[in-house]
């Protein structure tokens, strides 16, 4: 028995909303303490791992760890027709290959249920080590995504350097190159605004556009990001689910062959 | 030029 009621429903679209172009379909793992999933994109080139802890919900009832198979798509098209201020319950029975999302309008004058049937998924499930990065940078999400966007406009890759100046994205194209440099910024009114640049050692690295892009997507979850890097490790891109957890973006390094 | 790495190339199945 499955029992998932999370008043702000609208934090599950959002989170469908920035993982399913970059996955077709995951295993979602429940367990008493949460729920996660982590999946590489076809190409092996990125992956997300998502965490939801039980306390951000207003009832969490997970008798038995469990995995269910998801088409993310098929879902996302599911949890769309929920409104943004709906309360949305998921609801599974052991061993059925079925889920139930029930979506409830604030004023409970309202009541949906939407059955959709899961999957047999074959999914690797990778070890991801501990690491010490050399630099880790905390930027509003909104800058983060801004600059991607920019960036795309121009070249298909950025360069992330990271040293005592500041934090450079850089790319070049057939129309010509950019170079963005943020500096560290703890002069703000709101904390949310801030740059705050955590470097051990100077990095650089080198990443293809388009899957950073794709990661910015969960812009609306969080007003900051966090980019961690060493070199010969995937950049990880954090976005913090307030109270709850996380979704993490892990991109492999373009590599001088 | 540069090559696309993968993620299986740093992190393992467990």
């Amino acid at each position: 028995m499955l029992e998932l009621r999370l008043v702000q429903g609208s934090l599950l679209k959002k989170v469908l909303e920035s993982i399913k172009d970059l996955v077709n379909d995951a295993n979602f793992d429940f367990s008493s303490s949460g729920f996660s999933l982590q999946s590489m994109d076809s190409s092996h080139v990125a992956l997300v791992a998502l965490l939801l802890k039980s306390e951000g919900f207003e009832h969490y009832r997970c008798d038995r760890n469990t995995s269910m198979g998801m088409n993310l798509g098929n879902m996302s098209k599911m949890l769309k027709c929920a409104g943004n201020d709906d309360i949305i319950t998921i609801k599974g029975d052991d061993g059925s290959d079925t889920v139930t999302f029930m979506f409830e309008s604030p004023t409970q004058d309202k009541i949906a249920d939407f059955e959709m049937k899961l999957m047999d998924i074959d999914s690797e499930h990778l070890g991801i080590p501990e690491a010490e990065y050399h630099a880790i940078v905390k930027m509003p999400s909104a800058e983060f995504a801004r600059i991607c966007k920019d960036l795309a406009s121009i070249g298909d890759t950025v360069v992330i350097s990271v040293t005592k100046e500041g934090v450079k994205f850089s790319t070049r194209g057939d129309i010509g190159t950019a170079n963005i440099v943020l500096r560290q910024n703890t002069t703000v009114d709101k904390p949310e605004d801030a740059t705050v640049i955590e470097m051990n050692e100077p990095v650089s690295m080198t990443f293809a556009l388009r899957y950073m892009n794709s990661f910015t997507k969960a812009t609306p979850l969080s007003n900051t990001v966090t980019i961690s890097m060493s070199p010969d490790l995937p950049v990880v891109v954090e976005y913090k689910i307030a109270e709850m957890g996380y979704v993490r973006f892990y991109l492999a390094p373009k590599m001088e062959e | 030029g540069s090559k696309q790495s993968t993620i299986t190339k740093f992190f393992n199945k467990v």
